[in-house]
């Protein structure tokens, strides 16, 4: 009698968590914006024999973004997951793999990307500030105030902005905006700057130093700015590419 | 309705009785979360 059929795999079987490694390992290493994601559910595991040691296997992946930004060294192990009260950003992935004699390659990857609705965010924690768009005034605000509050106080390098991560706006009790963005160190110093910060560049992919900035501006009833910048250092093979102007 | 009762009957047969405390498995997917679900 043929050999029956191998039973159907389950989502929280060690080879779908070998798999979901693989496939979340691929989506962050393509990703080239905003935060690490990391594994929240396998949400369904298909597998389709080609052969002996041959298998092509679809995966279904619920992903939760971390506090990591896309550029920062820390291991993805030791990313936190943003809390719910943050307003958590959810990753839906559709990941084909192929396993060969025992080892996983990722063939395709389709992500897409949602916050919790803030009905959700409201209902558990109602003063909590919630994500604002990228455009919204207030952000960009706080974004060149944060900025130019670093370089006028460092004595090292010029930073420069290159994407704003995430943003959230809390109304009362209080009026704040809080905002985390990526920089980049240029080739002047911050003094240098002050001349003419239009002439510093960014510093080239063999010598680029990467970083990031989380600030904090109360608008009312008096306005009060922290930031904090951390550089991450030169990361070889690292490198930042600007958002397309189409994507949001 | 008209039901086949041979079926019916039949149905009842091969029903395989299922010792006192007999929780079914899990289903294999979605899998467990590991951290919330929003």
């Amino acid at each position: 009698a043929p050999a029956a059929p191998p039973a159907p795999l389950g989502c929280d079987d060690p080879e779908s968590e070998a798999a979901a490694a693989v496939a979340v390992s691929y989506i962050n290493g393509h990703s080239h914006h905003g935060y690490k994601f990391a594994l929240n559910r396998i949400d369904n595991i298909r597998i389709l024999p080609q052969g002996p040691n041959n298998d092509i296997i679809f995966l279904e992946l619920d992903l939760l973004e971390t506090t990591c930004h896309i550029l920062s060294p820390t291991p993805l192990q030791n990313c936190t997951v943003r809390s719910f009260t943050e307003h958590a950003v959810e990753g839906d992935c559709d990941v084909k793999l192929q396993k060969v004699d025992g080892k996983f390659s990722v063939l395709a990857s389709k992500c897409h990307s949602h916050a919790d609705s803030s009905e959700d965010v409201l209902q558990v924690c109602p003063e909590c500030p919630l994500l604002a768009t990228w455009n919204n005034t207030e952000v960009l605000t706080t974004v060149t105030a944060a900025l130019n509050d670093h370089n006028s106080k460092t004595a090292d390098a010029y930073l420069k902005l290159l994407e704003i991560g995430r943003a959230r706006i809390q109304y009362a009790p209080a009026h704040v905006a809080l905002v985390e963005f990526a920089v980049a160190a240029t080739n002047c110093s911050a003094a240098q700057a002050k001349d003419n910060a239009e002439a510093c560049q960014l510093l080239p992919d063999d010598q680029s130093n990467y970083g990031f900035c989380a600030a904090t501006m109360v608008l009312q009833p008096s306005e009060d700015l922290t930031v904090n910048c951390q550089l991450y250092g030169h990361q070889p093979g690292v490198t930042y590419s600007q958002p397309a102007q189409d994507t949001s | 309705p008209v039901a086949k009762r041979a079926v019916a009957e039949a149905a009842q047969h091969d029903k395989v009785p299922r010792p006192v405390g007999f929780v079914p498995p899990p289903p294999p997917c979605p899998g467990k979360i590991r951290h919330f679900k929003i």
